[in-house]
Order: structure tokens, then C-alpha cells, then sequence
């Protein structure tokens, strides 16, 4: 699967844009957190895709934004 | 309201058209 470019992106409309990402994002994700892959992704995909498409190209970005995203959902599970 | 969205985070299923998109709509 060739990688997402930013011009792919920018040649998508918002919609497909934010699918397109989380498309790429989810099964990288649900590598490191298989249970709450879903959670996470939707929750990294608010973030903006200039800063998805780094993350996508940066296994380290990408892993320090997920353990982020776990923790942020933790805290937020805890409180309900 | 204490903030509590049971909503969130909008959750991401492949193949399926994510939710978030109304959080995030310009």
C-alpha cells in the first residue's frame, strides 16, 4: 500500500480526508492497544492531519501520541 | 455539565464513516 502524501490528502474532501487517516491509523494502533484501538484512533483523528500525516511517517510520534490518547482515555473512564 | 460525554471518544471502525467528523467541522 503506497504511503498517504499530503497532496493525496489535500485532494480529498474533509470527510474522506479524516477516513483516509484513520483507515491508515487503526491497524497501526491496534497493534499497541488491539481492546481500544477504535477509541483511541477516533480520539487521535480530532487532532490536525498535518500533525496525522507526521505520526503516519513517525513510529515514535506515533507511539507517544497513542500512550498519550491511552492515558487521556483512562482519566476519562475513571471519571464516569 | 461535568463533562462526562459518554459519546466520547467518538470510536473508529474500519470501513465504517467515522462520527468525530461533527466535533470537527469548521
Amino acid at each position: 500500500q503506497e504511503p498517504l502524501t499530503a497532496s493525496m490528502l489535500a485532494a480529498a474532501p474533509l470527510k474522506e480526508q479524516k477516513q483516509l487517516l484513520g483507515e491508515r491509523l487503526y491497524p497501526l494502533i491496534q497493534m499497541l492497544h488491539p481492546v481500544v484501538a477504535g477509541k483511541i484512533t477516533g480520539m487521535l483523528l480530532e487532532i490536525d492531519n498535518s500533525e496525522l500525516l507526521h505520526m503516519l511517517e513517525s513510529p515514535e510520534s506515533l507511539h507517544a501520541k497513542v500512550e498519550e490518547a491511552v492515558a487521556v482515555l483512562q482519566a476519562h473512564q475513571a471519571k464516569e | 455539565s461535568n463533562g462526562t460525554n459518554v459519546n466520547w471518544p467518538p470510536e473508529f471502525c474500519p470501513g465504517v464513516p467515522w462520527k468525530g467528523l461533527q466535533n470537527i467541522d469548521p
